[in-house]
């Protein structure tokens, strides 16, 4: 039994704050408001708890706009995973590793980071943490090199998924960005036609500047989705409703902890809801 | 600009007539929507608006021929002030090897911020640090502080990853009294401040070494979740100063002052680059016009 609640402006603010809180950030989360408003006169909602699960719906069909599934349709696929520094990609690619193994598929890993401080050795536990062979060359050798070996030994290797771990990298960095471009060209040029999917790596705390992330990083490589990881502390990750809404890119998977399960595929209603608790 | 904004918001005075109430909460508004975008946490930003606004209804804005110009010196003063007035230095103690423990969530930049400690420490003071691998957890950890320490030639004390991470801390402690090493710098791994048993491990390593510093590293483009971490991790260990990292971003990093005004405690270091050699001293001043973008 819930306690009725009016529905007036104080609610509509507390809502907003609610939102900009869960770093939805203002211009989204006013548009949100104002289209909740819209329902609430249309459908004359008249208790306050029902606002709330309306504004649950606008969030989710806001989600829900965007195809949230992975298309890897060709034998192989390339799984190609980017994003700045220290945001979950190289443990995630460990978890979508047992992911796709899980269903049967045949699963490559390419150290494509060739630069960061035993990055190479950290996913090469992920590829014995997952049962994954992995295709790596030393320290500091040029990255679209060892993509460009991985590309064709996942062909020769009759491989389901190749996935590729690129190094963090900031994305007002043009020199990185450039690099990035051209690890996604190699991609493209040794496996033309195949199933790629570009999937951008988005930590749940980080605020406004996910956007630009989204932004710059989408002028690199194609973007097909996001990973938003760290979604097991206490932010809220709304950052991806600005982005799903200005830039049309659909999440689709969460990371909620550091071990290999801890990967979900998305949900945006679940995603919603969580918004409140 | 924040200027631009409040030239809008007085432009419709244009030189006739002086500022009103209304005239002043139009332009906290656009101070308030400059903040929020930069990210400083929405409760924050409502207390430091307050605070302004009330310096704002002052005589001397309400006649002023440039009140956009003096509400902006208005912010920035404040937030300058607020930010910490002058660049705070590390705390060693009078019986060495003084013990420094970096701490904070997963990703944020902890490992290669020890490096970075460790390598300033020995270019500007000639100090003979001791690194400390106290991660066990994260596969690679202890080997990623091993190569950063390679590169600048500190040695690195490490057990392993069967041993406790307050044991480690312990042996290294009475390792760097041996070999003459100060400070103790201490890397632990990434948590998160509502992971009781993570945040209980913290509480027991500052137990068992007494750390000169507790170092909180908070990367700088994290939102408003900022506030729960510095409010987190302060309460469970009585942090003493703040690493923000990753600056070298295009972020306005108003999370900076969000940890600040939450802990009280001084942003000590900036860390401004993936190399070792990229951490600088905090500037407050270049902190606050940052943030007003
Ligand atoms: N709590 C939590 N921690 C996570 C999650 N995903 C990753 N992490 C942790 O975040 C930290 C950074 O993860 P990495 O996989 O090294 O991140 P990265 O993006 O590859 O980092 P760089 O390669 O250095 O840019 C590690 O401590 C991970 O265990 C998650 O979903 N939840
Ligand atoms: N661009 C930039 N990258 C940084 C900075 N500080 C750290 N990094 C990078 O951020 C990533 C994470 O750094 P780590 O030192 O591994 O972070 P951590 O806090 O020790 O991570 P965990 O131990 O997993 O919690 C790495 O790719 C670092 O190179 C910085 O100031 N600027
Ligand atoms: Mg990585
Ligand atoms: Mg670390």
């Amino acid at each position: 039994f819930k306690a009725f609640v009016k529905v007036d402006d104080e609610l509509f603010d507390e809502l907003e704050e609610a939102l900009i809180m869960a770093d939805i950030g203002v211009e989204t989360s006013s548009y949100i408001i104002k289209e909740l408003r819209d329902r609430v006169k249309t459908k004359r909602i008249t208790d306050g708890n029902l606002v709330k699960d309306e504004l649950k719906d606008v969030i989710s069909d806001i989600l829900s706009q965007q195809d949230c599934q992975m298309h890897l349709d060709s034998n192989p696929s390339v799984i190609l995973v980017i994003g700045v520094n220290g945001v979950g990609k190289t443990t995630s690619i460990g978890k979508l590793a047992t992911y796709y193994k899980a269903q049967g598929k045949k699963v490559l890993l390419a150290a494509a980071d060739t630069f960061r401080a035993a990055a190479i050795d950290q996913l090469d536990i992920w590829a014995s943490r997952s049962g994954c062979d992995i295709i790596k060359q030393k320290e500091n050798s040029d990255p679209a090199a060892v993509v460009f070996d991985a590309c064709n030994a996942a062909k020769a290797r009759g491989v389901d998924i190749l996935i590729c771990d690129t190094a963090g990298r900031l994305h007002n960095k043009k020199n990185l960005m450039a690099e990035l471009a051209k690890i996604s060209r190699v991609i493209e040029r040794e496996l033309p036609g195949a199933s790629k999917e570009t999937l951008l790596v988005l930590d749940a705390t980080t605020g406004q500047n996910a956007v630009s992330q989204a932004k710059l990083f989408s002028e690199a490589a194609n973007i097909s989705g996001i990973i938003l990881t760290k979604l097991d502390g206490t932010a809220k990750g709304g950052i991806v409703i600005a982005i799903s809404r200005e830039l049309q890119i659909p999440v689709k998977f969460i990371g909620v902890g550091e071990g290999t399960d801890d990967l979900q595929v998305f949900n945006p209603l679940d995603f919603a809801i969580a918004l409140f608790e | 600009s924040l200027g631009d904004k409040l030239q809008g918001v007085f432009k419709r005075l244009r030189g006739k007539g002086k500022l009103n109430e209304k005239d002043i909460k139009d332009a906290m508004r656009e101070v308030k929507l400059a903040l929020l975008e930069a990210d400083v946490n929405f409760k924050v930003v409502k207390d430091f608006v307050k605070n302004v606004s009330e310096k704002s209804l002052g005589h001397e804005i309400m006649e002023s021929l440039t009140p956009a110009q003096q509400i902006v010196k208005i912010v920035n003063d404040e937030l300058t002030a607020l930010m910490g007035g002058e660049n705070a230095r590390l705390e060693f103690s009078k019986k060495p090897p003084s013990v420094f423990m970096l701490c904070g969530l997963q990703g944020a930049g902890k490992t290669t911020a020890c490096g970075k400690l460790a390598l300033n420490l020995v270019k500007q003071m000639g100090k003979r640090p001791l690194l400390v691998a106290c991660d066990i957890y994260r596969p690679a950890a202890i080997k990623q502080l091993q190569v950063l320490g390679e590169q600048i030639n500190v040695p690195v004390f490490a057990l392993g990853s069967d041993i406790s991470p307050v044991e480690i801390a312990r042996q290294a402690v009475e390792h760097a009294k041996k070999h003459g090493n100060d400070p103790v710098i201490l890397d632990t791994a990434g948590r998160l401040h509502i992971d009781e048993r993570l945040m209980d491990e913290l509480k027991q390593i500052k137990e068992a070494v007494e750390p000169d510093e507790i170092l909180l590293v908070v990367d700088a483009m994290t939102g408003q979740d900022a506030v729960n971490v510095a409010e987190h991790f302060n309460t469970d260990l009585e942090v003493s100063g703040v690493i923000l990292s990753k600056l070298d971003g295009d972020t306005r990093g108003g999370a900076a002052l969000s940890v600040r005004q939450v802990t009280g405690k001084p942003i000590k270091y900036a860390s401004m680059g993936e190399k070792l050699a990229d951490l600088q001293p905090f500037y407050p001043d270049r902190m606050a016009s940052r943030i007003l973008g």
